[in-house]
């Protein structure tokens, strides 16, 4: 979850790559 | 046979000393071994920690009990001495430094802003937190207003020359007073350069001093916070090859400790705001 909500606040493409992350 | 035996005894001679050299270089082998692994675990055995964002949420106002026992414990400031550690002072702190609202939404809400605002009035000017024997007062930092002499006090221990262990296992406490330091927003920017030359991938200093930088200098931080992202994935990806060509199949290949400074340091590079986007190419090939 660390990794989810730091990509998460960057946002752009950190962000994408999270939401494509099964463990987001 | 007389020289012949004088030969024996003194080859026996050598040999045992030989083993018992042997002996030796093990055990001092062992314990160097030891030592190091009992710095490694003070320097950068604990666990992640939460930044504030993480700590706070929703709440319920505090009831009227709850506030007359935050008015009692407050009025011990005029009972005990300030100027020594004493248990009145340590109570305080743990009293008010205490996580009101880690049970979420059923937690109660921090004692009022004035309580932490008449604390730092009298904790600050006198230097405080000094060297710090467990957490409480490092956490109640979290909650005082900043200020440019909470900075200063912060930023003797954070950048203290040798560990400040605390608990029974002794972590060291330098990574938390930088975590606090960042906290401190504008105050801290004095720190940011030294903050900036110490950002490391493989160690809690190094990870606490990423976010330090990327609170004060984030356009200079960014890109060196996604350098030490890039060169962990990249050992990591090192480390996955040669198991898969001794073993083939996929593996796990960042260990604990490596996933917890990889948590610091995206959490560091996150830190930086909008300075963070055009570097984030490396939190995405974690994913």
């Amino acid at each position: 979850t660390y990794l989810c909500a730091a990509a998460d606040r960057i946002g752009g493409r950190a962000a994408v790559a999270a939401s494509r992350a099964s463990f987001c | 046979r007389e020289r012949f035996r004088k030969v024996a005894r003194a080859g026996c001679l050598v040999l045992l000393i030989a083993a018992g050299c042997a002996v030796l270089w093990g055990v001092l082998e062992l314990r160097k071994h030891q030592r190091r692994d009992a710095a490694d675990r003070t320097l950068n055995g604990e666990g992640v920690i939460s930044p504030s964002w993480r700590v706070s949420g929703d709440c319920r106002p505090r009831t009227t009990a709850e506030r007359s026992r935050d008015e009692a414990v407050a009025d011990l400031l005029h009972h005990f001495d300030h100027q020594r550690v004493n248990p009145g002072l340590g109570y305080k702190e743990q009293y008010f430094a205490w996580r009101w609202r880690i049970a979420g939404s059923s937690g109660s809400c921090s004692p009022s802003p004035e309580h932490y605002r008449r604390l730092a009035g009298v904790l600050v000017p006198l230097g405080w937190p000094k060297l710090p024997t467990d957490r409480s007062d490092l956490e109640l930092t979290r909650r005082l207003p900043p200020s440019p002499a909470l900075a200063r006090n912060l930023a003797e221990l954070a950048f203290a020359s040798h560990p400040l262990p605390f608990g029974p296992l002794e972590y060291d406490n330098r990574p938390f007073a930088r975590i606090m330091l960042a906290e401190q927003g504008r105050f801290a920017r004095p720190w940011g350069r030294r903050a900036l030359t110490e950002i490391a991938p493989d160690t809690k200093l190094g990870t606490s001093a990423a976010t330090l930088a990327a609170a004060t200098v984030p356009q200079q931080a960014a890109p060196r916070i996604a350098a030490a992202l890039t060169a962990m994935t990249q050992e990591a990806d090192r480390r996955r090859k040669r198991i898969e060509g001794l073993k083939g199949g996929p593996h796990i290949v960042y260990q604990l400790r490596d996933g917890e400074r990889l948590f610091e340091l995206a959490d560091a590079l996150a830190t930086a705001g909008p300075a963070a986007e055009p570097h984030a190419e490396p939190l995405g090939q974690t994913f």
